[in-house]
């Protein structure tokens, strides 16, 4: 169980803290906005009015006791900036900071935070990624050249064939790890285990063949 | 090769647009405000100057024809929503839209918005998950008992170890479907594979278990 003090209540970070909180971790929460702090009085653990760039306030708040701090403070960034210094300065071990554009994520790391977000821009590529290869419900980089993912079989071609058949090993250079059958997961699938509409694949193998694989399923 | 149309050019909508371009996708970007069709003139296929809520804009722009239409405005919430009628009504088949919060998110799925997105909450839960399983770089949740996670190996006990030393299939249920050993990835590795310090092992199996795994691996 670690303690986390979130200074910034808007969106980001008030999605975090909830995150947080629901998987039973301590979380302070932070915000110079009455209203904001109230919405999450019952949902933090604790929860403080206090304009976060001030010199004394994180101080007094002990900021340096906490295992992660974020500031989540978007619009002001002059705020952010000197929130982010005197956090570290304080000796926070571990400060997370968003960053409102290129130039302030620049500045957050000149400065010290040790995770620079920028969450709508990491978004936009996210979903930019998703329209590319709608079948492929989601995936992870393993590398420059390989990746896993989960890959929606829509084509009528590939239904009622056996993995086996499909010669998904052959074709495509990808391991069948896992299938995902109306909700069901099956682990290690049988190569005789026989594919039906809308099943979910997770494989692994190439980069350029699971983008192919994704390509001829649709 | 499709066509998308992204109508506001802030953020979520620039890197959006970035994505697709760089993925050598036909991209029109539209924008009220002439500084932010600046950025985009040189990147995107094309580029308009125009207020997107405006009756006869989208049907000037032929926006039925494009194969997604992204709608990426954010504080000015009225001309999100006539935007995103206005592009359904005049028949486009994909319409994403970004909601600033829960009640502009239920607006835009009753008037027909196909997808909605709410970057920075979402973004939230992903760092708060990320502060959670610190060792866990990428995961998928497969069902709501499965998942596939990368999960750094950082506990001197385990280096030197082979992955049947370790035991994992049996101690954990997990299949190690990849190892990332500096930067290289092998897949399906043999289970007389050394784990090296900070070496990445993908894994697929149930999802407490792997939790468990990233909590051993610390
Ligand atoms: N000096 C400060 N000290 C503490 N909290 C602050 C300070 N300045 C701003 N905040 C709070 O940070 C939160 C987020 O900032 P703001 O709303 O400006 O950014 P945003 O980018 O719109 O945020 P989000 O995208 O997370 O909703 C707000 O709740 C605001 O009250
Ligand atoms: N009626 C409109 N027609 C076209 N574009 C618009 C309209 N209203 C706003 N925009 C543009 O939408 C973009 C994003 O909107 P805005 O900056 O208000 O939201 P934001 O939530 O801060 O965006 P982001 O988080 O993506 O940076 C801006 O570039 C803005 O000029």
């Amino acid at each position: 169980r670690q303690t986390y003090a979130i200074i910034g209540l808007g969106r980001f970070g008030g999605a975090l803290l909830e995150t947080l909180i629901a998987n039973g971790q301590d979380v302070l929460g932070i915000d110079i906005n009455e209203e904001h702090v109230n919405e999450y009085r019952d949902i933090a653990t604790q929860v403080v009015i206090a304009d976060a760039q001030e010199d004394d306030v994180l101080r007094k708040l002990d900021i340096a006791s906490f295992d992660h701090v974020v500031i989540a403070i978007g619009h002001n960034m002059q705020a952010s900036i000197l929130a982010t210094i005197n956090a570290k300065d304080l000796g926070a071990k571990n400060v997370i900071a968003k960053a409102e554009n290129r130039t302030h994520l620049r500045v957050l790391t000149k400065i010290g935070a040790d995770l620079v977000v920028q969450p709508e821009r990491e978004m936009g590529e996210r979903i930019g990624r998703k329209l590319l290869a709608p079948n492929m419900l989601n995936f992870i980089e393993l590398s420059d050249d390989y990746s896993m993912a989960e890959v929606q079989i829509v084509n009528p071609t590939f239904t009622g064939k056996t993995i086996s058949e499909l010669n998904i090993h052959k074709k495509f250079g990808l391991n069948v790890i896992a299938v995902r059958h109306e909700g069901e997961v099956i682990v290690a699938p049988d190569s005789k285990y026989k594919i039906h509409h809308k099943d979910i694949l997770s494989v692994v193998g190439p980069k350029d063949m699971v983008d192919d694989f994704d390509q001829m399923t649709n």
